[in-house]
């Protein structure tokens, strides 16, 4: 059955909707109870998929991606790549307030956030960083490299490309239901 | 990844998602999650959507503006959600990945793609119908 005012969420992420919910009760707009909420999961780590200490790239570093929109205006703020930078949606918002763009990306997304006020921080943990060694220890298996050498199936790079590309069709090398964005 | 569509009293509709991405990424990769009409997308004349699952694989089908267009179009919100997994399932059968759905009255479904390990897709729903946040789940398709 229909009603409104209306709060839904990717998995079971509850304290995301109650915050979300909360805003909207306490009269804030749309658009803050979206970034309170996906916030709140960013401060929560919510299984590991959102916010800092989750999710090591092959580097080790965790890097955030986020996007807020307005359904009035079609406005939209967006970050991707961010580095060391907690509040992801946060800096989103900031992208749609003062800028006229909708998307920065990277370490200049982070000089960005820093001009608007959002601390500089490391957003590796203990938790991400034993991810990582145990990734590392495992000859960097499994990863999303194809057609390189030497063989990514098996260990490590760097890698080089391989001359002779094989097609493959659309392989799903990763099947972890938290692995996901 | 958090991926949430908030339509207030007066239908007004926004979307967000937020992620820290796929775990052993190459540096420099970004999902679908930043990608508007890819991690979510909102539009208070239709309704709002967002996805979650392999981003490297739904964004280039652009699954939450898709799934709005269908509300558009005047299609319930769960079959708008499992039009836009059918669409991709063609081309990707194993991909993992869910979608949300809402319109602008309220009304509001999901969809999942089903492979082993994944069968259902749990997400969580507040309106005023519900005296708390409920999480609430969908058989994937």
């Amino acid at each position: 059955t229909a009603a409104l005012p209306v709060v839904i969420n990717t998995w079971a992420f509850r304290k995301a909707t109650e915050t979300a919910w909360r805003v909207l009760q306490l009269g804030g707009s749309e658009l803050d109870a979206v970034e309170k909420g996906c916030g709140q999961c960013e401060i929560d780590q919510c299984d590991g998929s959102v916010g800092y200490g989750g999710s090591p790239d092959e580097s080790g570093e965790t890097t955030l991606d986020a996007m807020i929109m307005d359904g009035n205006t079609m406005e939209v703020g967006a970050v991707a790549d961010l580095r060391r930078v907690k509040n992801a949606i946060g800096v989103a918002r900031k992208v749609i307030e003062h800028t006229k763009h909708t998307l920065l990306v990277g370490e200049s997304a982070s000089l960005f956030a820093v001009r608007m006020g959002f601390p500089y921080e490391d957003l590796t943990t203990p938790k991400s960083l034993s991810m990582y060694s145990k990734w590392l220890n495992q000859s960097c298996q499994p990863n999303y490299w194809k057609n390189v050498v030497p063989d990514s199936s098996k260990s490590c790079g760097p890698y080089k490309r391989l001359e002779k590309v094989i097609c493959e069709k659309w392989t799903i090398s990763q099947r972890n239901v938290h692995n996901h964005d | 990844t958090i991926g949430m569509v908030v339509i207030g009293g007066n239908g007004t509709v926004a979307s967000g998602t937020s992620t820290n991405g796929g775990v052993h990424k190459i540096p420099g990769r970004v999902g679908d999650s930043p990608i508007a009409g890819a991690g979510s997308y909102a539009d208070s004349t239709a309704g709002g959507a967002a996805a979650t699952g392999d981003g490297d694989i739904m964004m280039r089908f652009l699954p939450s503006y898709q799934a709005v267009e269908y509300m558009r179009m005047g299609m319930d919100p769960t079959v708008a959600c499992q039009k836009v997994i059918s669409r991709i399932q063609k081309y990707v059968p194993e991909f993992f990945g869910a979608v949300i759905c809402a319109n602008t009255t309220g009304s509001y479904g999901a969809a999942c793609n089903k492979i082993p390990g994944f069968t259902q897709f749990h997400f969580m729903v507040y309106n005023p119908l519900l005296s708390q946040a409920a999480e609430q789940v969908v058989d994937c398709i």
